[in-house]
């Protein structure tokens, strides 16, 4: 049940340059990526390939970005797919399939080229179409248990281990993985992860234009969901999903906007002593699992401070929260704590109800990418460049066509999410515009209207 | 509600959890939105895969054979504008209205509701004894001014709070009631005007009670019903 595409990562609206005198590129073929991938996966040739998403055309490609007079560039018409093996710089298992460039040995010495025969004279490992066994690249091409070696050019010494990390050391991870970006593509018990981007084997919410923020890349692990450590989905349609082994680092950072009176961005650095919600019902400890049972047990995230009752915000929500002690209010928010003042301003900020506003920002108080105004998809959008011209709808930025009393919003990438607010804040508070009294001119259709009969047999 | 009595309110929803346990109220502004409070909810991605609105029936827990009620899946939840505490929330597919479910009407833009209105709270929340808990509860509330409530508040109410008379005999709402409906008689319809937020205290007869004034909110209502 591994998708082809599982041995490759893929990097969004971007083109391969290659330099003109290279071969001629292979020619265009036709399919879904991941049959693009199969094929790709199939020819020894294929290190890459671009995939066309509206034309479902791909094109493969014998080169990497990695490979000389090759450079990247943004292109928002392809996708780019590159074979892992040729892109990792640190190994799987025992570094057969490794395929990256590094040409120097563990002590420093420089490799010598696979195809030379001196100084050291050897038949055994000759390249070929099939080995790998180019330039002077560290290989294993005999499964040696410490990973990828070479000759050396240093004639007293003949061979030498490159001293390659293995993937599941190359990045460490801090507190509870949230921001880990390694390469690490398997579980604890060695099963492969799927890919984030694909809903098979099993169908799940964390999709990555949903949570752009979450580095859901590939099918690399990921904690998109505040878990105890990083985890995936994975190929096994037995088994759902499963933490995957790394290793933490061994600094442990020191966190970032701590507060004790208010709270900055989100409050996760928040450290007050805040025990009740907004309605003042007092919160449950961390520490014991009624009323709530819960999975935020503080020795599994320590670097979250889950300290007594207080409100804390271990998971990356909007303020900070605690489970209350009132069996039916399961969770609240404590927004009574105060946001801080220096912060208020700190950003960009607009004017009035923000129609005149023209920045940069594109991105909603979720941290959803925008859709680009110009786009149709994923979502169709009622208001646009050509219905508003003078409104400034450039690319994806956040504006305020229609005059929104709630400020600057955009369409948004999410699928379920037709449009939100951006993370923008007033500049000053607006003035309030007059509430109206209307005094006798307001009128209702269809609704409000009930039997009053029925309300007076429940007397 | 606390000093209610049972009666009929036919935009009132109850909403329930996977465990089909009601938690939290809500109100039928279209056939297929209902409105209700963040608070009720853990984040506006929440997952609400089985979770459920109720309608049609005056008890909580209506039985097996309740000829007009009727359950329908939520399929999505929208926020509010941060300040709002209010959410949307996508029902899978439209209500029937018949004559025990109807929709409320929404006030205009900014609408202001005169003081002395008298408005009523409704919802299967706590009682605390003052009535029959297993049906759905009404209360009365007067309308107070902003002044007089900004006055006994110490001003510290928001505009986009509205507030209620205090009661001497304890009349207000509680646990289970929250997102539910401030329904306010104008023009001979019942227009929503504001939402029931958790307070600190449930009925409290030496304070006015806050609820969330939804006429700031209408054009974010409109908005995402047509997007």
């Amino acid at each position: 049940h591994r998708s082809p595409l599982n041995d490759f990562q893929r990097l969004r609206a971007t083109e391969l340059l290659a330099a003109p005198a290279d071969p001629p590129r292979l020619l265009p073929e036709w399919g879904s990526a991941e049959q693009c991938a199969q094929r790709c996966a199939a020819s020894l040739a294929c290190r890459a390939f671009h995939h066309d998403r509206q034309s479902q055309q791909c094109h493969l490609l014998p080169w990497t970005q990695h490979s000389p007079q090759v450079q990247l560039q943004k292109n928002i018409h392809y996708d780019l797919y590159q074979k892992k093996d040729y892109l990792r710089d640190c190994i799987v298992a025992d570094g057969s399939s490794y395929r990256g460039m590094r040409a120097m040995t563990e002590k420093g010495l420089r490799c010598q080229h696979w195809q030379a025969t001196t100084p050291h004279d050897h038949s055994r490992f000759l390249p070929s179409p099939h080995n790998g066994l180019e330039e002077n690249y560290c290989r294993n091409p005999d499964k040696d248990k410490r990973g990828p070696w070479c000759y050396t050019v240093d004639p007293n010494v003949r061979h030498q281990s490159c001293g390659i990390k293995k993937c599941e050391d190359a990045v460490c991870m801090t507190c509870n993985g949230e921001e880990y970006r390694g390469t690490v593509d398997h579980t604890e018990s060695g099963t492969e992860c799927q890919r984030w981007d694909l809903q098979h084997p099993h169908k799940h919410p964390y999709h990555p234009d949903k949570y752009p923020d979450k580095g859901l890349d590939d099918n690399y692990c990921r904690n998109p969901d505040s878990s105890e450590r990083p985890w995936c989905y994975t190929t096994d349609p037995g088994r759902e999903r499963e933490y995957c082994r790394i290793r933490f680092c061994k600094k442990r950072p020191r966190p970032l906007n701590v507060t004790t009176s208010c709270f900055r961005g989100k409050g996760e650095g928040y450290r007050g002593r805040v025990n009740v919600t907004v309605s003042g019902i007092p919160c449950q400890r961390w520490d014991t699992q009624t009323p709530h049972q819960h999975h935020f047990v503080p020795e599994k995230y320590s670097c979250k401070d889950l300290q007594e009752n207080y409100c804390r915000n271990p998971d990356g929500s909007e303020a900070p929260w605690c489970f209350t002690a009132r069996s039916t209010v399961r969770i609240a928010f404590c927004f009574h704590i105060r946001r801080c003042p220096d912060e208020l301003g700190a950003e960009e900020c607009y004017h009035g109800h923000g129609e005149s506003y023209r920045g940069h920002v594109s991105k909603t108080r979720k941290g959803i990418t925008c859709q680009p105004w110009a786009a149709q998809t994923p979502h169709v959008p009622q208001i646009s460049p050509i219905t508003h011209p003078e409104a400034h709808l450039e690319e994806n930025y956040c504006r305020n066509p229609d005059n929104d009393s709630h400020g600057p919003w955009c369409y948004t990438m999410d699928p379920r999410t037709p449009f939100d607010y951006c993370a923008i804040k007033p500049c000053c508070k607006p003035l309030p515009a007059p509430l109206q009294s209307y005094g006798d001119v307001v009128a209702f259709e269809q609704c409000g209207q009930r039997d009053e009969r029925l309300q007076r047999k429940g007397r | 509600i606390v000093g209610g009595q049972p009666g009929n309110s036919p935009w009132t929803v109850s909403i329930r959890n996977r465990a089909g346990v009601h938690f939290c109220g809500g109100s039928l502004v279209k056939e297929q939105w209902v409105i209700s409070t963040r608070q009720c909810f853990s984040s506006c991605d929440a997952d609400l895969a089985g979770y459920e609105v109720q309608l049609g029936t005056l008890f909580k827990d209506p039985g097996p054979g309740d000829p007009d009620q009727q359950t329908i899946p939520i399929a999505r939840i929208v926020c509010g504008p941060s300040e709002s505490q209010l959410v949307m929330l996508k029902l899978a597919r439209p209500a029937t209205l018949n004559r025990r479910v109807a929709l409320i009407c929404l006030p205009p833009e900014r609408y202001v509701v005169p003081a002395g209105t008298v408005c009523e709270i409704a919802g299967w929340g706590e009682t605390r004894g003052t009535a029959d808990g297993s049906v759905l509860n009404v209360a009365r509330l007067p309308v107070l001014a902003h002044g007089e409530c900004n006055a006994a508040l110490r001003g510290r109410v928001k505009e986009s709070e509205l507030c209620t008379a205090p009661l001497r005999a304890g009349v207000g709402a509680c646990e289970g009631d929250y997102g539910g409906p401030l329904a306010c008689l104008t023009a001979d319809c019942w227009v929503l005007e504001g939402v029931i937020t958790p307070s600190r205290v449930c009925a409290r007869t030496d304070q006015p009670a806050l609820f969330i004034r939804v006429s700031l909110y209408v054009d974010w209502i409109y908005k995402v019903m047509r997007m």
